[in-house]
């Protein structure tokens, strides 16, 4: 099916990127 | 670990309150499912930041919020 990229992963250290419309 | 406050929280961008946010919630999601605690917390920051900070300030909650997200993901990953 179609595969979204979902959910974003939290990496401590690493830039909280999150959704593209936060 | 210095204290989250609110005037530290509104002196940074929604993305940095994010990231603040995150970094406090990842430790305590872990105890609850250290497995999963990358994509938990992650589902949980999708949430308002003043709910967030409820998340934090309750452990209660947290697990109730933790646990959503985890049939969530089961739903998700079908």
């Amino acid at each position: 099916g179609s595969s979204i990229n979902w959910p974003p992963e939290f990496h401590p250290g690493v830039p909280w990127k999150g959704l593209q419309n936060i | 670990q210095e204290p989250l406050t609110i005037s530290l929280l509104v002196s940074a961008s929604p993305h940095e309150q994010k990231q603040m946010l995150g970094v406090r919630l990842f430790p305590l999601v872990q105890i609850i499912d250290k497995k999963l605690a990358e994509k938990i917390t992650g589902i949980l920051l999708e949430f308002d930041t003043s709910e967030i900070i409820y998340m934090l300030e309750s452990p209660e909650l947290l697990r109730t919020m933790a646990n959503k997200a985890v049939t969530l993901l089961q739903g998700h990953q079908v």
